[in-house]
């Protein structure tokens, strides 16, 4: 779970 | 990336490829469920829009890029290109009973209670839905074209491809995001009573038809 990184998944 | 990921992207591609080519070639949307492709266009809008805030790689922007555009270009052809050969009166699925409750559901449980990670949270959660006008309509015709369950199948198979690419990165990468993991699970949940169909059926070449 993280909040401050970017979602790199599509 | 690894392997599971990469084909699942690519297998999510083909879904919407051939969707497209096929309300393309036959010049008609005939069992396509309109609805569940404006949720798909509301997934794809709602997720991406990090695509104005940060650069995450080529590959990332440029397949998100063609993942907005074919989704809004189906949407096109249905509703107006071709809207005369959409059968609405069978889509009749309330999109309603769909996005606002998983808008309430995407407030309240998130990762973050900022704008673009409530919208990011929201087309999760959307995605994992966004199917069942498309199998209510099935279900009310009681049929399928074949080139409708391919659509199908790449999409389910897109879906559970990223369970292993999590069970991938978990393992060697530590990573886990709780909130897509449930929600892909769910849908491909979802999709697991059309895959029996799909390999007892369409695979040994019949047409994808339900008992009356």
């Amino acid at each position: 779970m993280r909040v401050d990184e970017v979602h790199d998944e599509l | 990336m690894n392997i599971f990921r990469l084909t699942g992207d690519l297998s999510h591609l083909a879904a919407i490829i051939i969707l497209l080519l096929k309300i393309w070639k036959t010049r008609s949307c005939a069992g396509i469920s309109g609805k569940s492709q404006i949720l798909f266009a509301l997934v794809f809008t709602t997720r991406y829009l990090d695509l104005l805030t940060s650069f995450i790689s080529f590959y990332n922007t440029i397949m998100k890029l063609i993942y907005i555009g074919c989704a809004y270009a189906t949407v096109y052809l249905i509703y107006m290109k071709f809207k005369a050969t959409y059968d609405g009166n069978h889509d009749s699925f309330r999109l309603e009973f769909l996005v606002v409750p998983v808008g309430g559901l995407a407030c309240l449980v998130n990762h973050d209670f900022s704008f673009l990670e409530i919208l990011w949270t929201f087309s999760i959660y959307l995605e994992s839905v966004a199917i069942l006008p498309q199998l209510f309509m099935i279900s009310k015709t009681g049929e399928a074209e074949t080139i409708t369950t391919h659509y199908l199948f790449f999409l389910g198979l897109y879906r559970a491809l990223y369970l292993f690419n999590w069970i991938w990165r978990f393992y060697f990468e530590g990573f886990f995001d709780m909130i897509a993991i449930v929600a892909g699970v769910v849908q491909t949940i979802l999709y697991c009573d059309f895959f029996y169909l799909y390999v007892t059926k369409v695979l040994k070449g019949k047409k994808l038809s339900l008992p009356a």
